[in-house]
């Protein structure tokens, strides 16, 4: 009856100098509801799959972390998502990218799996399913945050290109 | 990005890993996260695998795919396929982590980076949250 959960909220330069106290504090606490949103479904008997499904919306939902809400933003100012979730027993997967509008991306990858005969959805076409599905939608600016605005502008001001910066804003 | 790996009792695992990609993006770049075997895997035969960093390296690898290949074909352990998948990812030029639970609930993080948001929590009793 061993369950077991790990999460993560990004890699990259994130040091005690490009992270503050309170960002740490934030981060450590949102890191916190995650574990808190699987473990409640892993103790109770429940699957690995709605486990994971459930961490990640709470990540998605959190500004701190480059997904949904807070996402980084394109070249245009825009965010444009990616998700995706597998299940280890059929190797069943659902998976989207460049979506726009769904709240809560993750779910709508684990929509592609459950209930289309594709494992990845892209653009128009899988906003379209989500809407088709009946998931909470979000406006695009739902997902932009002044920090993320900030550093496109200093990626265009410095005129680096999308390599350099992913490693700097993560 | 941000991502989970998942035992439950049954002893089925499950991953997910759903990201924004990078600053400045255009052309409608996708890294690895979307891309099943890539950023995100799960087979009950070996490990469930989310990963984060530069996803064209992570793609270029197949990090997920390949770290489940070595612990199901040549029984390495978790700590020691992901080591040297990572590597493989360095050799290319990306940095990033991993985490990764396998089929007995064992689970492990690895990353190349000066830091990674990372948790966990088990039915030992075992709470753990990191950053650096």
């Amino acid at each position: 009856s061993r369950w077991s959960l790990m999460i993560h909220g990004g890699s990259g330069i994130i040091t005690p100098d490009t992270l503050s106290a309170e960002g740490e504090a934030r981060a450590r606490a949102a890191l916190d509801r995650a574990l808190n949103a699987g473990e409640a479904i892993l103790a109770t008997g429940g699957s690995s799959l709605d486990a994971v499904e459930a961490a990640v919306r709470v990540l998605e939902d959190d500004p701190h972390f480059n997904a949904g809400r807070g996402s980084a933003l394109g070249l245009d100012g825009t965010a444009t998502l990616d998700a995706a979730i597998m299940a280890g027993d059929s190797r069943a997967a659902g998976a989207v990218a460049g979506v726009t509008r769904t709240r809560h991306p993750v779910s709508l990858a684990r929509r592609v799996m459950d209930e289309s005969p594709h494992v990845l959805l892209a653009g128009a076409g899988a906003d379209a399913f989500s809407l088709d599905q009946g998931l909470e939608q979000a406006r695009p600016d739902w997902f932009v945050i002044p920090e993320r605005v900030y550093q496109l502008a200093a990626m265009k001001r410095d005129s680096a290109d999308a390599f350099d910066v992913d490693m700097k804003y993560g | 990005t941000v991502g989970a790996v998942a035992r439950d009792m049954a002893g089925h695992l499950a991953a997910a890993t759903s990201t924004g990609g990078v600053t400045g993006k255009r052309w409608g770049r996708i890294g690895d996260s979307p891309i099943i075997g890539a950023g995100t895997w799960a087979d009950d035969r070996a490990c469930a695998v989310s990963a984060t960093g530069s996803g064209e390296s992570f793609l270029r690898v197949g990090v997920g795919h390949e770290i489940a290949a070595r612990i199901r074909l040549s029984g390495e352990s978790i700590d020691t396929a992901t080591t040297a998948v990572l590597a493989e990812v360095q050799g290319l030029g990306g940095t990033g982590g991993v985490i990764v639970v396998g089929a007995g609930g064992h689970a492990a993080w690895h990353f190349t980076t000066p830091g990674m948001y990372r948790a966990r929590t088990d039915s030992m009793n075992r709470r753990e949250v990191a950053i650096f």
